[in-house]
């Protein structure tokens, strides 16, 4: 009944790198109909986050900028082992809407959003 | 046990009109922390929505326009009386993040989030 992280993330993480300019990271969100993107270096380690609404700050700044000069560098992550109603209050406390799961080397192997948890209340928990 | 919609979403609602161009919306999104926005009429008649995917999106495809022009004109919403289960299901179902919620006049009085249901996990329901 206590449903745990990695119960309810999904396990294929759509990233970007820090070289991406915001066109190719606003590329990667409607490609694949999300709006939360970690940020990996080239050895694929967990380096910042990037969300549509840091895309929607450079458009408000009227400003262009590289993933690695806009992106959200100190990352709040969740664990795989880690109660689900933790991580909610975690995306409660902070106004985020996601957490990424690393693994012991800092590489991204899933992703939890809002969303996904309020789906538990759409099935009943 | 069974929280409605009502019971979990916010009044007050930010909303933007349909002349805004896709900075005025981006600023909006900013200003508010906030990444749903009903576009509604000079009237305050609901006729839109616009998320920070939809400002991605211009970016991506490096365009300009109108809120108008760019929001998307069928709008799922959600009823005051309605199960949060339902609402959360909608969301799931359609892949969309938020739901507005209207009068009888078809003025925006509310705007529920999956973010805003994930919090009912984070406190134990
Ligand atoms: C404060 S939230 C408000 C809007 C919305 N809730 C969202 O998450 O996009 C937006 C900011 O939070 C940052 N952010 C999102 N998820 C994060 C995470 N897991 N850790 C650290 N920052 C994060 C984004 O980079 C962005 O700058
Ligand atoms: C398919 S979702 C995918 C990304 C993310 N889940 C979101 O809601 O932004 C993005 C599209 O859904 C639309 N949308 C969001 N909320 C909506 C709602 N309540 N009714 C109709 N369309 C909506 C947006 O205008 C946008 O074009």
């Amino acid at each position: 009944e206590h449903p745990l992280v990695m119960d309810v993330m999904v396990q294929d993480v759509i990233t970007v790198k820090e070289d991406y300019n915001v066109q190719q990271v606003a590329k990667t969100m409607v490609d694949g109909q999300i709006t939360h993107v970690p940020v990996v270096s080239n050895e694929g380690k967990l380096v910042g986050m990037l969300t549509a609404w840091d895309i929607a700050k450079m458009v408000a700044q009227g400003r262009e900028a590289l993933a690695g000069e806009i992106m959200t560098r100190k990352v709040l992550t969740a664990d795989l082992d880690e109660p689900v109603e933790l991580a909610a209050r975690k995306i409660e406390k902070y106004n985020i809407s996601a957490l990424p799961i690393v693994n012991s080397e800092n590489r991204v192997i899933g992703i939890i959003t809002g969303d996904m948890i309020s789906r538990l209340i759409g099935r009943g928990r």
